[in-house]
């Protein structure tokens, strides 16, 4: 669960980055989602 | 320097990315895959109350074109499951004849499949 | 931004079936950055995906649209 906490944060950010270069937002759901299918990865 | 977060990351993680009982959903899980020809016994788990059970079946309809990419382009394996999926879709708007079967049934050789 | 190679190498251990495995680090970098471009592909084109629906918030719905073609170009 920790690994998964650092893998969400560091997912967390990127999207934040992407975010703002594309000037959308996501919500939560969305970046934990990304979060699960890239530990899946 | 161990991986993990340290306390600062993770009070910024607690805040704005974590999904907790505060949320409407509370959770994000992707599907363990379930082949029913290889695993009779074992039936796929129901998604708990309260968490988001990703689909990647959801919108099937929607995979028979290529979808943008970004700086990744779409694999091989990727086109092939497109055309499969187009395939289906133009199936699915037949009535009697398959036309699949008639474009390959001349080609049809006995002495080839037995 | 980007995946530390120190929790990349603890993701990585979670699946060796040896323990003594080691990992070096240009692979760690190479899979670092493997999983940056990931995760960059992944929400670009879920906001691809939103600004073709003409929203302003990518939701789930759009993510799963594009994961279908995400998971099988990588």
């Amino acid at each position: 669960q920790r690994l998964k906490a650092a893998v969400h944060y560091a997912v967390g950010r990127l999207c934040s980055e992407v975010a703002l270069d594309k000037q959308v937002q996501f919500n939560k759901q969305t970046v934990a989602a990304i979060a699960e299918v890239t530990f899946r990865q | 320097k161990d991986g993990f977060l340290s306390e600062e990351e993770f009070n910024l993680w607690k805040r704005l990315y974590r999904l907790g009982d505060g949320d409407q959903v509370k959770g994000v899980v992707l599907p363990e895959p379930h082949f029913p020809s290889l695993q009779e016994d074992a039936m796929p788990k129901e998604p708990t109350a309260g968490i988001r059970q990703l689909s990647l079946s959801e919108w099937r309809l929607w995979q028979d074109h290529p979808l943008p990419t970004h700086q990744v382009d779409h694999s091989d394996r990727c086109h092939h499951f497109i055309s499969v999926m187009q395939m289906i879709e133009e199936m699915r708007q037949e009535e009697d004849e398959c036309s699949y079967e008639r474009k390959i049934k001349p080609f049809l050789r006995m002495e080839d499949v037995r | 931004s980007g995946f530390p190679k120190e929790l990349v190498s603890r993701v990585l251990h979670l699946h060796f079936r040896d323990g003594k495995t080691k990992v070096s680090g240009d692979a760690l970098m190479l899979m670092a950055e493997f999983l940056k471009i990931f995760v960059v592909e992944a929400a670009v084109r879920g906001v691809q995906q939103a600004q073709a629906e003409d929203l302003d918030i990518v939701d789930v719905d759009q993510l799963e649209k594009v994961l279908p073609q995400l998971l099988l170009d990588f």
